[in-house]
């Protein structure tokens, strides 16, 4: 494996997005890019991650492997490198550490590191393709402040999303809140406008403290896309450059 | 209240 980044500061917020949430993984490499999969300790939450080939300029993987690495590890070694810095990651053929280099772009300023790889038997789940009865489009900010806000009083939030736009509504022990947007397009900004696409309304329970933990992606990205059907997983996706991604999954929270 | 589900119940194991 040789695959160099432009810039290094993606791979480190894509690392401190994750880290709070899955500790040890797998980073599979293939020709088509690199992939993470991984579910947090209480199976509730699932991680996903696809950085495409064409994200890193040049990349050649001529045998498929996984790198499996500790996040910790790789967050100790990746606060070695400049947000700017020129990022490559190489690794042989049955390897037992992965290469990681900066590059300073305006110095001739080298750093090299080698992370030791641990064999890691990671569960995959099956993802099934699923047409969302629901899928909202919102600033990533709005989403953050929305999770940040209602988490200080409850633990969980009720998403419900009618053709009149989507509502967060919380209950706690002090009172309770609610935030409600509505679709609308900002003309001069169109990262500041909501999108609502919906089939069939929708209405979902999620842990607060889940949503907040994804919301440490915002920096990926100004947007953030929801996608809900009733009584499935919740998909958070932050769309990255070239086609690549970080999703969550978050079970919901069912019955009373 | 409602309780948590994982997500084994969803997506399946290969």
């Amino acid at each position: 494996l040789e695959a160099r980044l432009e810039q290094a500061a993606m791979l480190k917020r894509v690392v401190d997005a994750i880290k709070d949430l899955v500790q040890d993984c797998n980073f599979d490499c293939n020709d088509s890019g690199i992939a993470l999969q991984a579910m947090d300790n209480s199976h509730v939450a699932l991680v996903s991650m696809m950085l495409k080939s064409e994200s890193f300029s040049p990349f050649r993987c001529d045998r498929n492997i996984a790198l499996g690495i500790n996040l910790t590890s790789l967050t100790k070694v990746l606060r070695a490198a400049q947000g700017d810095d020129i990022l490559t990651l190489k690794a042989e053929d049955a390897p037992d550490v992965v290469n990681l280099t900066f590059e300073s772009p305006e110095s001739d300023r080298l750093s090299e590191y080698d992370i030791k790889l641990m064999d890691i038997d990671q569960e995959h789940l099956g993802i099934p393709d699923t047409e969302y009865a629901a899928t909202i489009t919102l600033p990533s900010s709005e989403f953050s402040r929305i999770t940040r806000d209602l988490s200080a009083l409850s633990e969980s939030v009720a998403i419900e999303c009618t053709k009149e736009g989507v509502k967060f509504t919380c209950t706690g022990d002090i009172g309770n809140g609610s935030v409600s947007l509505r679709q609308h397009t900002n003309v001069e900004n169109d990262a500041k406008s909501v999108d609502i696409s919906l089939t069939e309304p929708v209405a979902l329970t999620f842990s607060l403290k889940y949503l907040v933990n994804f919301c440490k992606a915002a920096g990926l990205s100004d947007r953030v896309r929801l996608c809900l059907s009733n009584e499935v997983p919740l998909l958070v996706e932050y769309g990255l450059s070239n086609n690549s991604y970080l999703r969550f999954y978050l079970a919901p929270k069912i019955g009373d | 209240g409602p309780k948590q589900q994982t997500l084994a119940g969803f997506f399946s194991r290969p």
